[in-house]
């Protein structure tokens, strides 16, 4: 039931392709 | 009157002069200096011509050239501001400079806003909410019914569309935000502040190479 619970900006906001810092990696 | 600036640089179309960035942004002219180093680099992964294409986004970001992502595309077009197709250095300093941890907490809640706002409606909407979260939960290989991921989006978006008129404008976005700070978690990058330890500037030896 933990997902249900989830906000669903807080889902997204996990997304890889919102991680920028992976830019930085070298 | 204009400047005219004969220096001899191999600087790329799309150049502008660090001190100019620096001024708009909260960069200093040496971390603009030193983001011109991870331009370069990102710029010329793929196709060697100053400009970051999304393909060089995508790879920077997943290591894979042709993996497409909603997020990342949002991502590649909010840098992209003349909207051309290309993120040039001075685009990409003046977003990441949203992304600098002292840059105001304002700016970042505006950036996510634009960012979720598919359509570019000014509002977020609910269509759009589901269509993030399904794209979330394929991303991470997550399985949930349509029912979980229905009952997911309707009470996020009831709690934040306070005035119940079916979409967050940008106003019950801050006030949302203010209530659940995590949100904006991801628009910081405390990397930024290191970011001439990361990639040393050699512009300087670099120009008194060019006399």
């Amino acid at each position: 039931a933990a997902p249900v619970t989830m906000n669903a900006f807080e889902l997204i906001s996990t997304s890889q392709g919102l991680n920028l810092s992976s830019l930085f990696e070298k | 009157m204009g400047c005219f600036c004969s220096k001899n640089t191999r600087h790329t179309p799309g150049y502008e002069e660090p001190t100019v960035l620096a001024a708009e942004t909260p960069f200093t002219v040496s971390e603009v200096e030193a983001l011109y180093e991870l331009f370069k680099k990102l710029s010329s992964s793929i196709i060697d011509d100053g400009l970051i294409h999304k393909e060089e986004f995508q790879l920077a970001l997943f290591k894979n050239r042709n993996k497409r992502n909603l997020f990342a595309d949002r991502i590649f077009d909010l840098f992209d501001i003349k909207r051309n197709g290309v993120i040039e250095f001075g685009e990409f300093v003046r977003s990441l400079g949203v992304f600098h941890p002292n840059a105001p907490e304002a700016d970042k809640i505006g950036f996510a806003f634009r960012l979720y706002d598919l359509r570019h409606t000014g509002y977020i909407e609910r269509e759009e909410l589901k269509e993030m979260v399904l794209a979330l939960l394929q991303e991470s290989d997550l399985i949930l019914s349509d029912d979980i991921v229905e009952v997911i989006v309707d009470k996020t978006f009831n709690e934040a569309d306070t005035k119940g008129d079916g979409r967050i404008d940008q106003e019950e976005w801050k006030e949302f935000v203010s209530k659940n700070p995590s949100l904006i978690k991801n628009m910081t990058l405390p990397y930024l502040k290191d970011i001439t330890l990361a990639f040393p500037s050699f512009v300087v030896s670099a120009e008194v190479e060019d006399l």
